[in-house]
């Protein structure tokens, strides 16, 4: 469902060039669950914004579909993001002036679903969350894990065929991490693809495989034996 | 160094009431090391920002330094979050216009240092937190790790005698975890008070007490057996 062939990002800054992505070459199957991890820094958020259609890479080609993705209108990309792909904000993204429900309802009004369906989708996704007592909130008016809860149930309302989750429980206590983890799994169950960026081991656990980068290339690709 | 005796907070939102805080009674030593921990939404952030003068209760007495905060005045209290007080918050609040090395020195400005000293000093420690190559990077041309380890250098530059740390390592890779841990240990034992919020129970291990808050109580307030 996803390919990436030399895949490159580099940053130009003034004189010097980062290069976030030096090159990295995955194929990813419908329905598998894939866990990316590696080092601070070492190219996990940026591989993750150009599999979610949010950005260009510098070079190489992104294959989602069966379509190559730089050959794509930027009103068939919108479409795909909005009804594809799920994609969970390392930093939430969430708009301060709305609140919780206005929200996670965003990706509706794009589609053009009816305002009440809408509002009941978000409803649903939120108290499936556990914020259903907090849907009026703001994000201000919100704990750090109740956004970023937020920013989950928003990626979730379309019912997206691929999720891409970046960092989605690291400010999460464990029982909710659990819950969370038990909603991916669910997720993934209705054949569904998953691919979540995480730091922590218990988190990975739960994928089929495992990609680990660093310094912006691909260290390791590996099955989960325990999975 | 820090007593809070029946502390609350509230929120109001038109007819409905938050009780974030229902009452908070908690004696921290000075040179002590505690973890907060507890669910997401239980009122950790909550009562960070009240223990770093950067909120005011709504009941309750907070005494730091044998001082009660409530009869301080606007400059002493600015004085104190300055000079005292190093805070690292949950969702950063890095300045978006100024580069790594900047933000880290803005505590400097506000203390009257000289524009070389402030840069060196912030130079310094963002080469302690592993970020000396990054300093002339904006936020949004950082990863969400080193963002949050910007956050942390800004909060360690003026030498603070109390650290408020909520949720530093949430995301950091395991490696990058144990660097910063190991700078928040070498503070600690240079007889200075850390208290940090986590969800991770290997970074609680670190602490010498751990404090568990739920809905907005403490639950529980013990000894670390193993340290
Ligand atoms: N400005 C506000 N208005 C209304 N409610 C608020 C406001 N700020 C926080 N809250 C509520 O107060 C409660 C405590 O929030 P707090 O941020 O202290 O939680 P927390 O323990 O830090 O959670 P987390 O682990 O998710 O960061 C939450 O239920 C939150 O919804
Ligand atoms: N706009 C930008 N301009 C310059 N450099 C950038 C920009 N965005 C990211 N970088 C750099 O690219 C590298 C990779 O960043 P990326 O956000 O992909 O890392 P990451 O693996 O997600 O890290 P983390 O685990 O800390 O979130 C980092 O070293 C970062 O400093
Ligand atoms: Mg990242
Ligand atoms: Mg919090």
């Amino acid at each position: 469902i996803i390919t990436v062939n030399d895949l490159r990002k580099t940053y130009t800054m003034g004189l010097n060039q980062v290069h976030a992505l030096k090159s990295v070459s995955v194929a990813v199957e419908k329905n598998e669950y894939v866990a990316l991890m590696g080092p601070s820094g070492s190219g996990k958020s940026t591989l993750m914004n150009l599999l979610g259609c949010l950005d260009t890479p510098t070079a190489g080609e992104y294959i989602l579909n069966g379509i190559n993705v730089s050959t794509m209108e930027d009103s068939e990309l919108a479409e795909v993001r909005n009804k594809e792909i799920g994609f969970v904000f390392q930093t939430f993204n969430l708009l301060p002036r709305l609140s919780a429900l206005e929200n996670v309802a965003l990706p509706l009004v794009y589609n053009g679903t009816s305002k009440s369906k809408r509002l009941a989708r978000a409803q649903e996704v939120l108290e499936m969350v556990g914020l259903g007592d907090r849907t009026d909130h703001k994000p201000n008016e919100l704990s750090g894990g109740q956004r970023q809860r937020v920013a989950i149930a928003r990626a979730l309302v379309n019912d997206p065929a691929i999720i891409l989750a970046d960092e989605p429980t690291g400010n999460l206590d464990t029982k909710t991490s659990i819950e969370i983890m038990g909603i991916f799994e669910e997720i993934h169950k209705a054949g569904n693809t998953v691919i979540l960026v995480t730091h922590e081991p218990d988190i990975a656990e739960h994928a089929h495989r495992v990609i680990r980068l660093r310094d912006g290339l691909v260290e390791s690709d590996e099955r989960n034996e325990n999975v």
